[in-house]
């Protein structure tokens, strides 16, 4: 454990935090995606089939049931709970279909573990749920950018979440210079890359309009 | 281990 590592994981607890907080003030899932509930449920759910098989520690053990559980709360609480089943509008998330995600990050993880000669089904899940987290976010930020202007809350979720996905770059950095045994994994490093690239245009606007006090505006 | 390191994280 570092403490980029340790940061990032705790920045991801935050961003599910303020997304409970703001589920539950505005009563309603209005700017949520939750296709990408979705998509990090079934990117949690693959990666973390370990838990049945390696322990790591503690806290790795708590921190992967608490996401497993915290996201399917989350999904329940819009697909199946009042208010926020009526008012939540799936035309408003129609971006991405989850099978146009899941299927490419399938063939693609297939592919990966046979070159690897990695032919375990949760080698194969890992890799294909490394993929698949990547593209995760695509359908939340489509949301943002269909109602330009976002809600506080909102923001800061979407800025918690990519501030881990930054910190664990740092992170692998750290690792590679004081850890003897560590080992590269380019596929991570390359999908997690992207990951955060996907967040700069966001982080722009948000610190902008932190750095200016206004509302959280998008461009068309 | 064969395993990569970035296997024990979240």
């Amino acid at each position: 454990m570092n403490i980029f590592r340790f940061a990032g994981d705790m920045s991801h607890v935050v961003s599910i935090l303020v997304l409970l907080l703001r589920l539950r003030s505005s009563k309603s899932a209005v700017g949520i995606s939750l296709k990408t509930q979705e998509l990090f449920l079934i990117v949690f759910v693959t990666r973390y089939l370990d838990l049945f098989t390696t322990f790591y520690s503690l806290y790795n053990s708590f921190m992967k049931v608490a996401y497993i559980a915290s996201t399917t709360y989350i999904i329940w609480m819009i697909r199946f709970q009042e208010p926020y089943k009526s008012k939540y509008d799936a035309s408003q998330d129609s971006f991405l279909h989850i099978k146009f995600a899941v299927a490419p990050c399938a063939g693609l993880a297939l592919f990966a573990c046979l070159v690897k000669g990695e032919l375990s089904p949760i080698d194969i899940l890992w890799t294909f749920s490394i993929f698949l987290e990547a593209l995760a976010i695509v359908p939340q930020l489509f949301v943002l950018q269909r109602y330009r202007e976002v809600e506080n809350l909102t923001g800061h979720y979407v800025f918690f979440l990519g501030a881990y996905r930054g910190l664990y770059i740092l992170n692998w950095v750290y690792r590679s210079y004081y850890e003897q045994f560590y080992r590269h994994n380019w596929l991570v490093y390359v999908s997690g890359a992207v990951q955060t690239a996907l967040y700069v245009d966001f982080f722009y606007y948000y610190v902008v309009s932190k750095y200016y006090g206004g509302k959280l505006t998008l461009p068309t | 281990s064969r395993k990569g390191a970035s296997k024990d994280e979240l």
